[in-house]
């Protein structure tokens, strides 16, 4: 899997976890323990997810409540990276302006955060 | 964090990566490229082996003394008919030609699925993720309900049924005889890769009918500029004719194979990009164009060429898809070869999306909604009816006589021990 697999796969997950929130008017912490709960304890699957919640879904949080979207949210938590010289990708729609102002909203709000501080820029 | 480095699981990941990689079954006790195993290219993609002990014993062979003893076909026929003392296989088979069916192919040949309910919040539940863990081990594939080789039921309300069941149900005794050599980013130029995982002996087995069919990574790729990765004519004639020689060499004299033609992949852009992907439909804010800008941003596109709003490029890729489909039928109408015939069958997507339509449908809702790009179950089985009905027309030599013993070998064998 490439990078661009991680991005995407990091968009759709989080864009899920908007829109289940937003279906059943449930709270992202909730929308996200239902997303785990619905897999199947094969391969692992809900082990990895609640270990994934647990890893990022305090910064996930964070960012969705700032009405930030699945495309800010996955390039703050540099699942998407923007190559140098190379376009940012997003799939929602959003003007340059915005995003730039975005991202750096969202920079701001997980700047604290233990996970991308120890991850690096993985 | 990559789990397969954990000591525990070094083993079990390589074996994985091993079956995934060559095409072959991870669980396979006699080596016979047979399963008891569904997934991990288990019976979901070859006949279910009857005897996983016993590398003699597998779907497709010539029957081993009448098959007295035992099933070594493992078409659920054998034993002795206590009234007469005739062998059943003997009684049932002996001179109804039968054949197996094989598949070479891509993700389309594979029937690759990504199921809208799974990012789909309004119809996400427990039910909805059930079958995940197949898919995954299966690759995201489901070649048990495919086209070609599907055995299962399908799963949309559609009457048609793959080429396996059909030609089962014209000969009973061609129970278990398929193989799905397809696999996701296959193409005429890395099918060398894994060929060798078709499993037929000359001197052993039933002949086979083989469908070629590498319908779209030749011109496919996820590269910012798909275009000088597209594979030219003089490649591609090459690496077809190497392929039909490696097939000369190991398929059983009597057997044929098809030349499936590369789709015009126009219809992609022309009847989704307006549309809204399952990721936009509850706010109205993703299209296909959108999520197709988005794939090829990322370069991660399973064909740039196609799924793109620049026309240039899109009619570019279809050109370079008919000069291929042209190269094939070449081949077709030219090169002989001494173990097999040659045909060829256009991919024609219009004649099913006309059909589609007579019944009511929409041309979108033969696409994948997912991915936005490859034939969903209700197209590969009108595919498959389409390849079905102009074989039979053609050279209905290639599906071979029907049998009419086929009410007495299910009177006396039921399902045959299933698929």
């Amino acid at each position: 899997f490439s990078q661009g697999h991680n991005c995407l796969g990091c968009v759709a997950v989080v864009s899920v976890v908007e829109q289940l929130a937003q279906v059943h008017n449930y709270t992202f912490l909730t929308s996200m323990d239902k997303l785990c709960s619905y897999l199947p304890e094969k391969l692992f699957l809900k082990t990895t997810c609640y270990l994934v919640i647990q890893v990022f879904g305090p910064d996930i949080i964070k960012l969705l409540r700032t009405d930030l979207n699945a495309d800010v949210v996955c390039h703050t938590l540099k699942f998407c990276k923007q190559e140098t010289g190379q376009p940012l990708c997003h799939l929602y729609p959003s003007r340059k302006e915005t995003w730039k102002f975005a991202l750096e909203k969202a920079r701001w709000i997980v700047k604290k955060s233990p996970v991308l501080k120890h991850s690096g820029n993985d | 964090f990559n789990i397969c480095s954990l000591p525990v699981l070094a083993k079990l990941c390589q074996k994985i990566k091993f079956a995934i990689n060559n095409a072959v079954p991870f669980k396979d006790i006699d080596s016979d490229k047979y399963s008891v195993f569904p997934t991990l290219r288990g019976y979901h993609w070859r006949g279910r082996d009857c005897n996983d002990s016993n590398k003699m014993v597998y779907p497709g062979r010539r029957p081993d003394n009448w098959d007295v003893h035992q099933d070594s076909n493992c078409n659920g026929i054998w034993g002795i008919d206590p009234s007469d003392g005739i062998p059943y296989e003997k009684k049932f088979c002996e001179g109804s030609e039968p054949r197996g069916i094989i598949v070479l192919g891509d993700s389309a040949s594979a029937h690759f699925h990504i199921s809208p309910q799974w990012i789909t919040a309004s119809q996400m539940s427990v039910k909805s993720f059930h079958d995940l863990p197949t898919a995954l081990t299966d690759e995201l594939n489901w070649p048990q309900l495919s086209g070609i080789t599907g055995f299962l039921s399908p799963t949309s309300r559609i009457k048609e049924e793959s080429i396996y069941l059909r030609l089962r149900a014209r000969n009973r005794c061609n129970h278990r005889d398929y193989q799905n050599i397809a696999k996701n980013g296959a193409s005429s130029q890395n099918l060398e890769t894994f060929i060798e995982s078709l499993s037929r002996n000359q001197l052993l087995d039933h002949p086979a009918i083989v469908i070629y069919a590498m319908v779209g990574n030749d011109v496919c790729s996820r590269k910012k500029d798909p275009v000088p990765y597209m594979t030219t004519p003089e490649k591609f004639y090459s690496k077809v004719m190497q392929t039909l020689k490696y097939l000369n060499a190991h398929l059983p004299n009597g057997s044929h194979v098809i030349l499936y033609g590369l789709p015009d992949g126009n219809f992609l852009w022309d009847h989704l990009h307006d549309r809204y992907h399952p990721l936009g439909q509850l706010n109205k804010d993703v299209t296909y164009a959108q999520f197709y800008s988005f794939l090829n941003c990322l370069q991660v596109s399973p064909c740039h060429g196609w799924m793109s709003s620049n026309k240039t490029l899109r009619t570019l890729t279809s050109e370079r898809a008919e000069q291929l489909s042209n190269t094939l039928k070449k081949i077709a109408t030219r090169e002989k070869f001494t173990n097999f015939d040659l045909f060829f069958v256009d991919f024609d997507f219009q004649e099913i999306s006309q059909e589609w339509q007579k019944r009511g449908g929409q041309p979108w809702q033969l696409i994948e909604p997912v991915d936005g790009f490859h034939p969903n179950e209700v197209a590969s089985l009108l595919l498959a009816d389409q390849l079905w009905k102009k074989v039979l027309l053609q050279w209905p030599q290639v599906l071979g006589k029907e049998n009419p013993l086929n009410q007495q070998i299910e009177q006396v064998f039921g399902d045959q021990g299933g698929h």
